[in-house]
C-alpha cells in the first residue's frame, strides 16, 4: 500500500514538466526514504535523477519498497487536471497495475481522482559516484535558461569555461560566434539572485544545447541552478525542490576526435 | 570535430 501526500501539489506538476520532453517512460521508485525518479534520454547522452524526500510529504505511507512503470507524457495529462492549488495524493495498492492520483481543492470542494495504468519498463540503475568537481556554478536559474535560449539561436553546442575571470558560455554557428562571461557577484540583496563561481581548477567542456535547453524545463521549481563541472565527467545541472529534495541533470559532453 | 559520448561510458550499471 502507498499513499503520498504532496499539500504543495503544483511541485509534481512542474517536476513533470521538466521531464517529459527528455524521457518518455520511467520507473518511479518509492521507498522509506522518498519518491524518486532516475532514468536517461533514449540516446543515453542525458541523465535524470529526482528525488522528493518522505519528510516533505504531509502523508507518507509505504509500507514495502515499489517502483511503479509511468509513462511520463499520459502522466502528465493527469497532472494538468490538477489545480496550481490542489493538493495532489498518490495513491497505489500492493500488486495493483494502477496508480491514483487524486487532486483536493485547497476548499476540499473538489476532489478528483484520476486512475492511469501503470506499465512494465526495464530500466538499468547506474551508480553515480561521488566526485571532487572542478568548478561549482551557482547562478540564477533564469539567467541560465535565458543563456542556453540565446546561444541556441547562434549554434548547437556550448563551450562552459570557468576561469578566475568567471564562467563563460560560447558557441559557433553558421552566422557567426556568441561568448556570454558571467562574472562572480554575491553583493545583490537577495541571495538567489547572486552568482557564486567556486573553482578548485579552470576547466572546460562542450556541450550539446539542445540537452541544455530541456534542463532548463525545471527554472520554474527553483530561482537558482548549480552547475558542477569536471574534466572527466558529465557535467550536473541541478535545481533544489524546496525543502523537498531535488532535480538533477547529468549530460555527457562532447569529446575531441 | 567534437564527438558526443554517453553516460554509460561514465557511470556504470548497477
Amino acid at each position: 500500500m502507498l499513499e503520498l501526500r504532496l499539500v504543495q501539489g503544483s511541485l509534481l506538476k512542474k517536476v513533470l514538466e521538466s521531464v517529459k520532453d527528455l524521457v518518455t517512460d520511467a520507473n518511479f521508485d518509492c521507498s522509506a526514504t522518498g519518491f524518486s525518479l532516475q532514468a536517461m534520454d533514449s540516446s543515453h547522452v542525458a541523465l535524470v535523477a529526482l528525488l522528493l524526500r518522505s519528510e516533505g510529504f504531509e502523508h507518507y505511507r509505504c509500507d514495502r519498497n515499489l517502483s511503479m512503470g509511468m509513462n511520463l507524457n499520459n502522466m502528465s495529462k493527469m497532472l494538468k487536471c490538477a489545480g496550481n492549488d490542489d493538493i495532489i495524493t498518490i495513491k497505489a495498492d500492493d500488486g495493483s497495475d494502477t496508480v491514483t492520483f487524486m487532486f483536493e481543492s485547497p476548499t476540499q470542494d473538489k476532489i478528483a481522482d484520476f486512475e492511469m495504468k501503470l506499465m512494465d519498463i526495464d530500466s538499468e540503475h547506474l551508480g553515480i559516484p561521488e566526485a571532487e568537481y572542478h568548478a561549482i556554478v551557482r547562478m540564477p536559474s533564469a539567467e541560465f535558461a535565458r543563456i542556453c535560449k540565446d546561444l541556441s539561436s547562434i549554434g548547437d553546442t556550448v563551450v562552459i569555461s570557468v576561469t578566475k575571470e568567471g564562467v563563460k558560455f560560447s558557441t559557433r554557428g553558421d552566422i557567426g560566434t556568441a561568448n556570454i562571461v558571467c562574472r562572480q557577484n554575491t553583493s545583490v540583496d537577495k541571495p538567489e539572485e547572486s552568482t557564486i563561481i567556486e573553482m578548485n581548477e579552470p576547466v572546460s567542456l562542450t556541450f550539446a544545447l539542445r540537452y541544455m535547453n530541456s534542463f532548463t524545463k525545471a527554472t520554474p521549481l527553483a530561482n537558482s541552478v548549480t552547475i558542477s563541472l569536471s574534466s572527466e565527467l558529465p557535467v550536473v545541472v541541478e535545481y533544489k525542490i524546496a525543502e523537498m529534495g531535488y532535480i538533477r541533470f547529468y549530460l555527457a559532453p562532447k569529446i575531441e576526435d | 570535430g567534437c564527438k558526443q559520448s554517453t553516460i554509460t561510458k561514465f557511470f556504470s550499471k548497477l
